[in-house]
């Protein structure tokens, strides 16, 4: 390899193009050329995981992290969960340059886009209300809460749903710790749940937390950042 | 998830990321992309590595910079990425994601775990003819 050197996740071709050329013919800063890249992707939504549209959460939202790292100054600016805009790397160039904080978060880093001249907008589309209502009536899975072995038991030998929900509050009833870490059961029913009484609950053996059902997704088998 | 390393002709190393993060997540949940050290890292006197997978794992071992002290510490870029995943996969072996390293002067190398190949693109100056390339590597 040589420089200059532009490296990029996934065959994010576009966005690779854009950030060498800014970088090159447009003679552009590595932090603006790296913005230029990130943002054909956020514009294109690349593989449904960046930008908006993507990724809806259990409310049927999307929201957007970014974050940008120079190695010289070793500053860094950058946002989470950053709500109703849709230019995360640009947010974060700005929290970049224009504070001394390195990341912003939630609806106040929604506020500080706004003050710095951003535009509020909705970033739910038809194909992730969609993707979200889909969710919704299959039970809401998957779904990222935990769920106890002994309950995956119980649908395992042939109850329905519906037959091992009502068998299961039953068990639970008289003694929760042996069933469920939150109710109602995670593994078939939707939210809001609520944990079973704090002491009940055993420490939780070191779970994969990326095991095969949790990952195991439609889109590209896998569902991740 | 978007992971760019840029390296300007100085030698000037920049790294970021841009994400939606998880599908069906649990609201006010944040993954790896914008945590320095997870998402991505950079070091002008060494090089940059940058993460994508399954951010609740990932960030829990801060990847992209162990994987920058790596190549301080004089492993490759390859390697540097390989050590990374492995250090996680000693905790969750069915992890899925991936590792970009790239060092100051342009090497650059990745690892994955969890997928069959992992896809990385590259623009690279000293062997530019107008076209990014797309670079595969096989999970460890």
């Amino acid at each position: 390899g040589g420089l200059p050197l532009v490296v990029t996740t996934w065959r994010f071709l576009n966005a690779t193009l854009q950030a060498y050329q800014s970088l090159t013919v447009g003679e552009f800063d590595p932090i603006d050329a790296l913005v230029e890249g990130c943002s054909v992707c956020e514009r294109e939504q690349c593989d449904g995981t960046v930008g908006y549209g993507g990724s809806p959460d259990e409310t049927g939202e999307t929201t957007l992290d970014a974050m940008l790292m120079d190695g010289t100054t070793m500053d860094i600016g950058a946002v989470a969960a950053l709500r109703e805009v849709k230019h995360a790397a640009a947010v974060a160039k700005y929290v970049l340059r224009n504070t001394r904080h390195t990341m912003l978060a939630g609806s106040q880093a929604t506020d500080f886009a706004l003050q710095m001249g951003f535009r509020r907008e909705t970033l739910q589309t038809d194909e992730s209300r969609a993707m979200w209502e889909q969710w919704k009536a299959n039970h809401c899975q998957p779904n990222f809460w935990r769920v106890s072995n002994a309950h995956c038991v119980c649908v395992l030998v042939g109850f329905s749903y519906l037959g091992a929900q009502t068998i299961l509050s039953q068990i639970a009833q008289k003694d929760r710790s042996i069933i469920e870490n939150v109710i109602p059961s995670p593994s078939m029913s939707c939210g809001p749940y609520e944990p079973v009484s704090a002491n009940a609950v055993r420490s939780n053996p070191p779970e994969d937390a990326s095991d095969p059902d949790r990952t195991d997704f439609s889109f590209g088998r896998y569902n991740h950042d | 998830t978007i992971s760019m390393i840029v390296i300007d002709q100085t030698g000037h190393v920049v790294a970021g990321t841009s994400t939606n993060g998880a599908r069906h997540k649990i609201p006010g949940r944040v993954g790896d992309s914008p945590i320095p050290g997870a998402g991505a890292y950079a070091d002008s006197e060494v090089g940059a590595a940058v993460a994508t997978g399954d951010g609740d794992v990932m960030m829990r071992f801060l990847p992209a910079l162990l994987a920058v002290e790596g190549l301080r510490n004089g492993q490759g870029p390859s390697e540097a990425a390989e050590r990374q995943i492995k250090r996680i996969t000693k905790y969750y072996p069915t992890f899925a994601g991936g590792i970009v390293v790239a060092t100051k002067d342009g090497r650059h190398g990745a690892a994955c775990n969890g997928m069959a190949e992992f896809p990385y693109s590259v623009a690279d100056g000293s062997d530019w003819q107008g076209e990014v390339k797309v670079y595969t590597v096989k999970c460890v």
